[in-house]
């Protein structure tokens, strides 16, 4: 059976918050190591990869491999009767029909409990290459979202090259054109203001503002954003939370032109 | 002109 307590129901609501307009069936493998989700759009375009390790749940108990099948438009009814500082308890029987949530108020006495029915889900599962990439950029996920947001007002698809002088997010559109342009910077008292570029060759890649738009409601989550890319393979986002525990995009590039 | 690519085309189904 699995049994997987977090502290604060807030962390589960923003996941599914972030990834519930781009997927929306899925399977929650849980497993002794932890929780994880691996989903793609229903174009084949974007790809979440979510992981809770078992260290971001106390107590954590999973005996056996068990897949939990859910609608995400369920759970987020279920989980706006959640506060946020709530304890959610996650428990489910080794071949569950329902996964059953408690949420526990830390300062009343309140306990409310939830099942939400299981749905048999065949999922495509997909193996990611591990990928040396070529240009790897941290910065603060305000500032990316900010980014995408302002460049969607001009164009529906943004350019982002990666060069010895920075990173450049760049637009063409029907009115104009935009760029913004970002250069290693490291702020002492503020470190998550940080941008950092690894580049080891210069990229340039095309991409759909709609779904790193899309990708940003992750940003509440983390600090900071991770971009790594490489010519001609797919851009992957990541948000990196407590205990090694993620909320990773893969978007595919746009070629041609 | 620009021609959305898929994620099949760089993932392998497993």
């Amino acid at each position: 059976m699995l049994e997987a307590r977090l502290e604060q129901a807030n962390l589960l609501k923003k996941v599914v918050d972030a990834i519930k307009d781009l997927v929306q069936d899925c399977n929650f493998d849980c497993n002794d190591s932890g929780i994880a989700l691996q989903a793609m759009d229903n174009s084949h375009v974007a790809l979440v990869s979510m992981m809770l390790k078992s260290e971001s749940f106390s107590p954590f108990r999973c005996d056996r491999n068990i897949a939990l099948g859910i609608n995400l438009t369920s759970l987020t009814k279920v989980l706006r009767a959640a506060q946020n500082e709530d304890i959610l308890t996650l428990k489910a029987e080794d071949a569950p029909d329902v996964v059953n949530l408690v949420f526990e108020s830390a300062e009343s006495d309140r306990i409310s409990e939830y099942d939400i029915k299981l749905m048999d889900i065949d999922q495509e599962h997909l193996g990611i290459p591990e990928t040396e990439y070529a240009a790897t950029i941290s910065m603060p996920s305000a500032e990316f979202q900010r980014i995408c947001r302002d460049l969607m007002a001009l164009s529906e698809s943004v350019s982002i090259e990666c060069s010895k002088e920075g990173v450049k997010f760049a637009c063409q559109g029907d009115i104009g054109s935009g760029s913004v342009t970002l250069r290693s910077h490291t702020n002492v008292d503020k470190p998550e203001m940080n941008v950092e570029i690894d580049l080891t060759e210069p990229v340039s890649l095309t991409f759909s503002l709609k779904y790193l738009v899309g990708f940003c409601k992750a940003s509440s989550l983390s600090g900071q954003v991770k971009l790594c890319l490489s010519n001609e393979v797919p851009l992957l986002v990541e948000y990196a939370l407590a205990n090694n525990s993620y909320l990773r995009f893969y978007l595919a590039p746009k070629i041609g032109d | 002109h620009q021609v959305q690519q898929t994620l099949d085309t760089f993932f392998c189904s497993r």
